[in-house]
């Protein structure tokens, strides 16, 4: 199962969950078309220490140098970076829309956070996605509980704090219920 | 149980470490 975590060695440091970096792409045309959301998820890596995280990112892309309509999902272990996934079904996320140029250090700021617990939410936290588009470009953090209005607000302060956005930065909070309809 | 807090230029400073290559 390739959804277990990894072993770590005792010099390492690990981390409060283990992770999955995964990978997508729109593909144009009738196979695009054919292909399910999941079908076009590749698994990129897994890592359980800050150690592993670092020796997986340091030999990827940043997302800058990512073509357009390319994701990247940073999931915890056991969660698919999916709405039906059962710990995303009640769940939602903020939306941050960046201009170009910004999204390698934000996506950097991002996760470095939320592997090192800044959030202070619990459970809450599911995954971050970061989203390459033509004119812009997209980082989404997912939560378990969008109904928990207590929670969602924590994560978008720590979320403003933590990417360095300016106050008028426009962050969007979008219930997965609402993006299936 | 305690939560593994990590601030972010601890992180950072892992980056180099022969174990992270």
């Amino acid at each position: 199962e390739v959804l277990v975590a990894p072993d770590i060695s005792p010099d390492e440091h690990k981390l409060q969950y283990a992770y999955a970096l995964w990978y997508s792409k729109r593909n144009p045309g009738k196979l695009g078309a054919l292909l399910s959301y999941d079908q076009n998820l590749k698994l990129i890596g897994r890592f359980a220490s800050v150690e592993q995280f670092w020796g997986l990112y340091s030999h990827l892309s940043r997302p800058s140098e990512l073509n357009t309509h390319t994701d990247f999902h940073l999931f915890k272990i056991g969660i698919k970076p999916m709405w039906e996934d059962e710990a995303n079904q009640r769940g939602g996320k903020w939306v941050v829309r960046l201009r170009k140029g910004l999204v390698s250090r934000c996506w950097e700021n991002l996760i470095l956070a939320m592997l090192g617990e800044q959030f202070m939410v619990g459970e809450e936290i599911c995954g971050a996605v970061v989203s390459i588009r033509f004119q812009e470009d997209i980082i989404c953090l997912w939560n378990k509980t969008a109904s928990d209005l207590s929670t969602t607000q924590r994560i978008r302060d720590t979320l403003r704090r933590v990417l360095h956005l300016p106050p008028t930065a426009l962050m969007e909070y979008k219930t997965h219920n609402d993006s299936l309809k | 149980g305690t939560r593994i807090v990590y601030e972010r230029a601890f992180l950072m400073n892992l980056r180099n470490s022969p174990i992270s290559q």
